[in-house]
């Protein structure tokens, strides 16, 4: 089955199974080289012998042959290689988490929590919207109150004010002075009329 | 075996592909709100954060804001007060007017008749 | 290519998204405390 090691690719920033590939083409192209030089070199020795049978083309058949033997060779060996380097070494043990992901060793939310938490937020951010509102609200009544405090104030002023006239001017409580007042003018009525009838 | 791998590895070429999208719309997502975020945040520094306010009715003051008096018809009603104080001292002027005019009359009545 | 691209997003994006989500709530909090609701007192005649 395929296993695409992304875990591993997140951390060594490339997947091992790539990695495998680049080393598996650059030994075999090394291979490809050395052949190439080995041939080269067969064929200057073969150069170099007096009456040498072996043709080139032999020599390019055998070294096919040499070829085909070392990558079969090398193919085994590299497949062990690999196993072993893609089991132990690039890979991550599953309880091994990237220091990138620690976070979510103690939060892991999950879709619902989250919505939740950022319902939560909205919410608390509305209400401290209304209690922000209410204390500006109470304010707002504040300033009302000063405004009918004053006016009321200066009800009670002008009472205190008509008061202390009275006061001065011996007429403390004005009902009484009223009906004294009152007496007084009758008394002088009848004085009048006495008067009038004893003229006459 | 070799088409389950075929099918598998299209499987995970879908899934990557639908998750790298979905990574890109996500840091999108958060990008163009916190720009967002940073323009109502630059409009409201630009008019002093004034706000129509919210009802206040579900906060810990709403009963105090609930119990609220009519402060205007606290100072309607003392008009009647005062209304009525101004009939009071129109009465009281008037009468001390007739009584200043009797006690004239009964003066030079007086004088007359002595 | 595609493996990659897509463990580079599930290191890095978070990193970015964080930034920003930074920058959103701050600016949020910061419109709280400029939040200045406006009530006007009612007008009392005397």
């Amino acid at each position: 089955s395929v296993n695409p090691m992304a875990y591993e690719a997140q951390f060594f920033g490339f997947t091992p199974q790539t990695c495998m590939l680049r080393i598996y083409i650059a030994f075999q192209d090394y291979l490809f080289e050395t052949m190439l030089v080995v041939e080269s070199v067969i064929l200057k020795k073969v150069a170099g012998f007096p009456n040498c049978k072996i043709s080139p083309f032999q020599v390019r058949k055998s070294t096919e042959k040499f070829l085909l033997f070392m990558k079969e060779h090398f193919d085994k060996l590299f497949s062990k290689m690999e196993e072993v380097l893609l089991q132990l070494v690039l890979n991550i043990p599953a309880n091994v988490l990237l220091p990138e992901d620690k976070v979510h060793e103690q939060f892991s939310y999950s879709k619902e929590q989250f919505q939740a938490l950022q319902d939560e937020i909205s919410q608390l951010q509305q209400q401290y919207r209304a209690e922000a509102s209410a204390g500006q609200a109470l304010r707002a009544e504040l300033e009302e109150q000063k405004v009918v405090r004053a006016e009321l104030e200066k009800i009670v002023q002008w009472f205190d004010g008509l008061e202390n006239i009275c006061r001065e001017h011996g007429t403390s409580n004005l009902k009484e002075s009223f009906v004294f007042l009152t007496e007084n003018s009758k008394k002088l009525q009848d004085v009048l009329k006495d008067v009038e009838e004893k003229s006459k | 075996a070799f088409d389950a791998s075929v099918a598998q590895v299209k499987e995970y070429i879908a899934r990557f592909t639908a998750e790298c999208q979905s990574w890109d719309q996500l840091l999108l997502r958060y990008q163009q709100s916190a720009e967002e975020t940073s323009r109502q945040l630059e409009e409201c520094r630009r008019d002093g954060g004034r706000a129509e306010p919210p009802t206040y009715l579900q906060t810990s003051q709403a009963e105090v804001l609930r119990s609220k008096p009519n402060y205007q018809k606290i100072l309607d009603d003392q008009g009647e007060v005062l209304s009525c104080m101004e009939l009071v001292l129109d009465e009281l002027q008037q009468a001390v007017k007739l009584l200043e005019a009797f006690s004239e009359d009964s003066r030079q009545y007086l004088r007359r008749l002595s | 290519e595609l493996i990659v691209a897509t463990s580079t997003k599930r290191k890095q994006w978070p990193k970015k998204i964080l930034v920003h989500a930074i920058q959103t709530m701050k600016a949020e909090q910061e419109m709280l405390k400029l939040y200045q609701p406006v009530v006007t007192p009612e007008e009392i005649r005397s």
